[in-house]
C-alpha cells in the first residue's frame, strides 16, 4: 500500500524524503537534511524553482554564471540522471553520495570512468583522452605543442590500455586506477562529512512552523 | 621536459569543474 504524505512542507518538485535518500546513499537522514539546506540554496541562485539548472551549476562552481567548462558539463550530466536538463535534490544527493568518503571506492572508479567516457561508448578513447587534455590546458591557460600533448595522451594511454586494443574499457580503468590512486583523488569530498556543521538542517522548526 | 612526464588522467583531474567543493562554499 502507497504512502500518501499530506504534510504541509514547501518542499520542491523533485523532493524526496530524506530517509529514503539516506537509506540508498551514505548519507544520514541529517546530512540529507543538511544537503537539502545547499540544494535550496544552489536551486534557487538564478531561477527560483527547486531544481539546479547548469547555469546555477556553473556559477556555483566558478562564480560565473555563464562560464562553460567540458568537466563541469560531464559533470552536470551524470546528475542529471532522468537526463531532463535539471539536477532535482534527489539526484543530486545520490551522486554527491558517490562523492562521500565512505562511499565504496568502486562507485568512485565507475564515476570517472562515466565521466571520461564522452560518448558514451563504454570505453575511453583515445580521441577522447586528447580532447580532455586540450580542454585542460585551455582552462588553465596552459601552452604545450601538439607534439608535448601527443606524446602526453600516447603514454598514458599505452600504459593503461594493457590489452593494446586502442581503448581503456572499464576493467583496464580499476586495474589502472589500483596503479596510480591519485586518480580518483577528486571523487572524494572529505566536506561531506561536515556537511551538517556547514548547512544546519532547520527542517524540523521549518514543518512545525507549516501546523 | 615535466609535462611529458604527466599522466594525463592526473592533468585532467586538476580541472576546476571536477571540483565539487567548491559547491560548499559559501
Amino acid at each position: 500500500m502507497g504512502c500518501f504524505c499530506s504534510k504541509n512542507t514547501r518542499h520542491t518538485p523533485g523532493y524526496e524524503e530524506p530517509t529514503v535518500l539516506a537509506a540508498e546513499t551514505p548519507f544520514t537522514v541529517s546530512e540529507v537534511e543538511a544537503l537539502y539546506e545547499l540544494f535550496k540554496k544552489l536551486s534557487s541562485s538564478i531561477i527560483d524553482d527547486g531544481l539546479i539548472h547548469k547555469e546555477e551549476f556553473q556559477l556555483a562552481l566558478f562564480k560565473n554564471r555563464n562560464k562553460r567548462n567540458l568537466f563541469a558539463d560531464r559533470i552536470f550530466d551524470l546528475f542529471d540522471i532522468k537526463r531532463n536538463g535539471v539536477i532535482e535534490f534527489g539526484e543530486f544527493v545520490r551522486s554527491l553520495g558517490v562523492f562521500h568518503p565512505n562511499a565504496p571506492e568502486a562507485d568512485k572508479i565507475g564515476f570517472a570512468f562515466r565521466l571520461y567516457d564522452l560518448r558514451h561508448t563504454g570505453y575511453i578513447e583515445r580521441e577522447e583522452l586528447k580532447e580532455m587534455v586540450l580542454a585542460l590546458l585551455q582552462e588553465s591557460d596552459l601552452i604545450l605543442s601538439d607534439d608535448i600533448v601527443e606524446v602526453i595522451v600516447d603514454k598514458t594511454f599505452n600504459e593503461a590500455d594493457t590489452k593494446g586494443d586502442g581503448r581503456i574499457d572499464q576493467e583496464e580503468w580499476k586495474e589502472f586506477v589500483s596503479k596510480n590512486p591519485s586518480l580518483i583523488k577528486n571523487m572524494t569530498l572529505p566536506y561531506l562529512k561536515d556537511i551538517t556543521l556547514a548547512f544546519p538542517s532547520f527542517v524540523v522548526s521549518a514543518e512545525v512552523e507549516d501546523l | 621536459a615535466a609535462p611529458v612526464t604527466m599522466n594525463a588522467f592526473e592533468l585532467i583531474s586538476t580541472s576546476q569543474g571536477l571540483n565539487l567543493s567548491s559547491l560548499f562554499e559559501k
